[in-house]
């Protein structure tokens, strides 16, 4: 771990006396090792090293009879404010229904967040109805039908060969009918890079005008993430992040890149393929978890 | 570096940011890096173009570390000494991976490629889990003129593939392309549930599966290692393919899986249609590598 690589070094150079500048380098290194291992943004890394550094080459460093806990205490502190070191909630519209649209690349999640999110907002007292307006994806229709009954929450049935606009338009009709408070907007994935379907996510967002757009990002995405969060926020105005899948044991560096890069909140993490597999983001619990 | 070398500090460090930034990881973008100061090092002024060369060399030999298809798939590709499989009765292709790599759209393709060549080609439903996964399924064998076979309301995944292959030996099926559920290297019931699946497979017909295909999606970072690595140890992986490269994503992390763990790279998917499916080219991979 990087407590124990730092605790390693620090022992070399206890010997030697007082610490210098160049011994807090040596262990920036294996600092900036761990976050590019944990798939942070080499960009990402370099500033947060320069960021710790100052912090490094303190006193309560350089005299600490333990200065690798020190800096561990730096780094941790560190990224859990960059992180957002306040809870990131969902926004609640004061007149229903509340919208929140979901986006993000192919196979993030985003179905099954939909329907994991409704679920959690049916549980905490709020009606929730699903808009499938996925109609690229094979059987993305039936797949959002099946866990919203999973869920037991309202959703509409899509005509087919509608277009996402005309799709969430009958869809708003129906839930005001059924007095849904919250609808949750399911869409295609789509690359970033696709001009075309970032337009038409473009248009749905300016149409929908939601409270929440809510970028639903794979916990093991690399280097890339940066690229894809920026993009994504840059065309569509993004108010949170969803990251999935972190029941696995990726590091979840992209976290970090993807805050750090837009300012765009986790509002939620994903933790497993069953509909209550849906959290609240945990800053603390992410900073060590990509420390490793 | 060696006198005459047209490579300083700087250019060096843009050099491994830029592998650092593909997804190469630390340690193979070091090695890669040691190796290029190796050759640049003979007493030489070498231009910009000659480091471009022998960079772009040093990466598609070691992307092409662990061969590039056998058995069917090299058959299908028409690949030099890829030998002839066809009256051999149905061969039977496992695919595998973390959840929505793109396995299920993957088979489609791969369908259609063999279905490009003749052959009879049947797709089994071994997703018996995940919300409308057979149905999705069913599309791709619609759309690729392929045979279909998926197991009744909750049966478990190795009946349906038992039943599927049987299905495949007496209709004289050549391929059989099994779909599987989509799970996490770190779940052990799930990993045990493929060893089981292919148990089975193997006691319908004989050797399957004949080809156990990884799908890794180009955007995951070091974790796909640790995929690879860990499918490889429990159900033994005989190829990957890398899909979702008409990203931005590089792909570099198969530098260190053919590097590690020997896996042959057999495709590379760039899109989500039929078509969007190429044979990976170690040559092609490295120049959108170095960019
Ligand atoms: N283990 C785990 N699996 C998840 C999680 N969230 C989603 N999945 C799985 O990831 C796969 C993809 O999920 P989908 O909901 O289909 O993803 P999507 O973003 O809607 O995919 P597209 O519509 O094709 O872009 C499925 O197998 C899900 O069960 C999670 O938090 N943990
Ligand atoms: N852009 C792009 N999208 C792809 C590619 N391959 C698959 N996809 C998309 O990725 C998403 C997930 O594909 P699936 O085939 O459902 O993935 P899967 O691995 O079977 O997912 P699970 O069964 O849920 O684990 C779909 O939206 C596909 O269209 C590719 O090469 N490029
Ligand atoms: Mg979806
Ligand atoms: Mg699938």
């Amino acid at each position: 771990s990087l407590a124990e690589k730092l605790d390693g070094i620090f022992k070399r150079l206890k010997n030697r006396g007082r610490l210098t500048e160049k011994d807090i380098d040596a262990t920036l290194r294996e600092v900036k090792l761990a976050l590019l291992e944990a798939d942070v943004n080499f960009k990402a890394v370099k500033d947060f090293v320069s960021r710790i550094r100052v912090k490094s080459l303190g006193e309560e460093v350089l005299q600490s009879l333990t200065p690798a806990q020190q800096v561990i205490k730096i780094v941790n502190g560190e990224l859990i404010q960059l992180l957002g070191g306040s809870r990131a909630d969902l926004n609640r519209s004061p007149v229903p229904p509340t919208r929140i649209l979901l986006v993000g690349l192919q196979g993030s999640g985003k179905t099954t967040t939909a329907a994991k999110l409704a679920l959690l907002l049916k549980d905490n007292g709020q009606s929730p109805f699903l808009v499938p307006a996925d109609m690229s994806r094979p059987a993305a229709v039936k797949q959002l039908l099946t866990v919203a009954a999973k869920a037991g929450v309202p959703a509409h049935s899509p005509t087919p060969g509608s277009s996402p606009a005309e799709i969430y338009r009958k869809a708003a009709l129906e839930a005001g009918r059924s007095g849904s408070d919250t609808l949750i907007i399911d869409t295609a994935g789509r690359l970033h890079v696709d001009e075309e379907l970032m337009d038409e996510a473009s248009s749905l967002a300016a149409m929908v005008n939601p409270h929440d757009t809510l970028l639903v990002a794979d916990a093991m995405t690399g280097q890339d993430a940066v690229r894809v969060a920026e993009a994504f926020h840059s065309r569509i105005s993004l108010t949170g992040i969803i990251m999935t899948k972190l029941d696995g044991d990726a590091r979840g560096g992209a976290a970090l890149s993807m805050r750090s890069v837009t300012g765009v909140p986790i509002k939620f993490v994903g933790t497993g393929e069953a509909l209550d597999g849906l959290e609240p983001f945990h800053p603390d619990r992410m900073a060590s978890r990509i420390l490793g | 570096f060696g006198q005459g070398a047209q490579i300083g500090r700087d250019q060096l460090e843009e050099l491994e940011e830029a592998l650092i930034q593909a997804d190469v990881g630390m340690d193979y973008t070091v090695r890669i890096v040691e190796e290029l100061g190796q050759v640049l090092g003979r007493q030489r002024a070498w231009t910009q173009e000659d480091i471009r060369g022998f960079l772009t060399a040093i990466i598609a030999r070691a992307v092409g570390v662990g061969g590039r298809r056998r058995g069917m798939l090299s058959l299908l590709e028409g690949d030099a000494g890829g030998g002839s499989r066809q009256g051999k009765g149905t061969e039977v292709v496992l695919v595998v991976g973390v959840n929505g790599t793109g396995k299920t759209t993957t088979i489609g393709k791969l369908a259609h490629r063999f279905r490009k060549r003749g052959l009879r080609v049947l797709l089994a439903a071994g997703d018996t889990y995940r919300a409308a996964a057979e149905e999705q399924l069913e599309i791709w064998a619609e759309r690729s003129g392929s045979l279909y076979h998926r197991g009744s309301e909750g049966a478990d995944p190795a009946s349906v593939v038992h039943d599927a292959l049987s299905i495949a030996l007496s209709g004289s099926v050549d391929v059989a392309l099994v779909d599987t559920a989509g799970r996490l290297h770190t779940k052990e019931p799930l990993m045990r549930e493929l060893a089981k699946i292919m148990k089975v497979a193997s006691r319908v017909v004989e050797g399957a599966p004949h080809e156990v295909v990884l799908v890794l999606d180009a955007t995951t970072g070091q974790n796909a290692l640790v995929q690879a690595r860990t499918f490889l140890e429990t159900v033994g992986v005989t190829a990957v393919i890398l899909t979702k490269m008409d990203g931005t994503a590089k792909g570099g992390i198969l530098i260190p899986i053919a590097g590690e763990l020997g896996l042959p790279i057999s495709y590379v998917g760039l899109g989500e249609g039929l078509d969007d499916l190429v044979p990976f080219d170690p040559q092609a991979y490295a120049e959108a590598l170095i960019g």
